[in-house]
């Protein structure tokens, strides 16, 4: 699964995700990563959101847009939100993966909660950097 | 001023270290970067973030390496259907398509989708149909093989296991999760 979040020069924001799914699926299964809400959400009120990981939890969790939620509603920040919805809540229903999240400020969060994780970050501030976290 | 921020993944799941040599670790981080310097340029130029994420998004989905696109994993059947949806901040405008087949970059006609339909969510036969309408590229079985997804798929075609990006589970342990 590979997907994106940006912030651009208006302050807006947006959210891509794509994958193959899972290797050996059958019946027409889908995961997270086409349903809005669940692996991807953007909204400017709040953050731009893609995950990837088991797709069954995150549809379960309504992952993606319980993170906008949590700052919408509860004024948490997007570390915040991202933090509480993929180390607590996913981590509770044994769901394993990560998102990652920009808001209008163009402040980013990189965030999962299994063993590896292909990522990348590049920002007008002067940030460029691509890791695979272990 | 504005912050321009662009953010990528290329999937999860645990690293095999017996797996990942150097060479190949270097071509995944290439990857990634090539697909940061596309979506950000579109920000430099003063792109919309919708424009951004695409980009990025398509420079992934061509690359064998990553799960999307060319490179997709096997399903029981041994073929590609792909998902990918994208949304506007700014409009809370959308578009998915689920289980396509041949679309050269899914995430191109998720867009197509948002931009030129009366719809959210296309799936199967008719969003195939429907990236026919819209001129979508479309490529044969062929170019979306690679050796490396066709033997992880070798190893668990013949029974009830799937794996992850990079990660093998058995649907035993699934069950117990409450997966479904």
């Amino acid at each position: 699964t590979v997907g994106a979040v940006a912030c651009d020069q208006n302050g807006n924001i947006a959210a891509a995700t794509s994958t193959g799914g899972m290797t050996n699926k059958k019946y027409g299964r889908i995961g997270d990563s086409p349903l809005i809400g669940s692996g991807t959400y953007a909204n400017n009120n709040t953050c731009a959101i893609s995950c990837t990981g088991h797709g069954e939890v995150f549809i379960r969790a309504v992952a993606a847009y319980d993170v906008s939620a949590l700052m919408e509603y509860k004024g948490l920040t997007v570390e915040e939100a991202c933090n509480e919805v993929v180390l607590n809540k996913l981590v509770k229903m044994e769901g394993e993966g990560g998102l990652i999240s920009v808001d209008k400020q163009g402040n980013f969060v990189m965030v999962f909660n299994s063993a590896g994780m292909y990522r990348g970050v590049k920002s007008s501030d002067g940030t460029n950097e691509v890791a695979i976290y272990k | 001023m504005q912050k321009l921020t662009l953010v990528i993944h290329g999937g999860a799941g645990t690293i095999n270290k017996e797996e990942m040599s150097d060479e190949l670790e270097q071509a995944y981080l290439k990857g990634l970067q090539e697909a940061l310097n596309g979506g950000f340029a579109v920000l430099q130029e003063g792109g919309s973030a919708v424009n951004a994420v695409k980009a990025a998004t398509v420079i992934l989905e061509d690359n064998l390496l990553f799960n999307a696109g060319r490179g997709s994993v096997f399903t029981k059947k041994g073929l590609q259907e792909m998902d990918a949806a994208i949304m506007d901040g700014k409009n809370l405008e959308a578009g998915a398509v689920a289980g396509v087949r041949n679309v050269r970059n899914p995430i191109e006609l998720a867009t197509e989708v948002l931009i030129n339909s009366n719809h959210v969510f296309l799936s199967g036969k008719g969003a195939n149909d429907f990236a026919i309408k819209q001129g979508v590229k479309l490529e044969p079985d062929e170019y979306f093989f690679s050796q490396f997804r066709y033997d992880q798929w070798k190893a668990v075609r013949d029974s009830d296991n799937y794996t992850l990006d990079h990660t093998l589970h058995d649907l035993n342990e699934l069950k117990e999760k409450k997966f479904g």
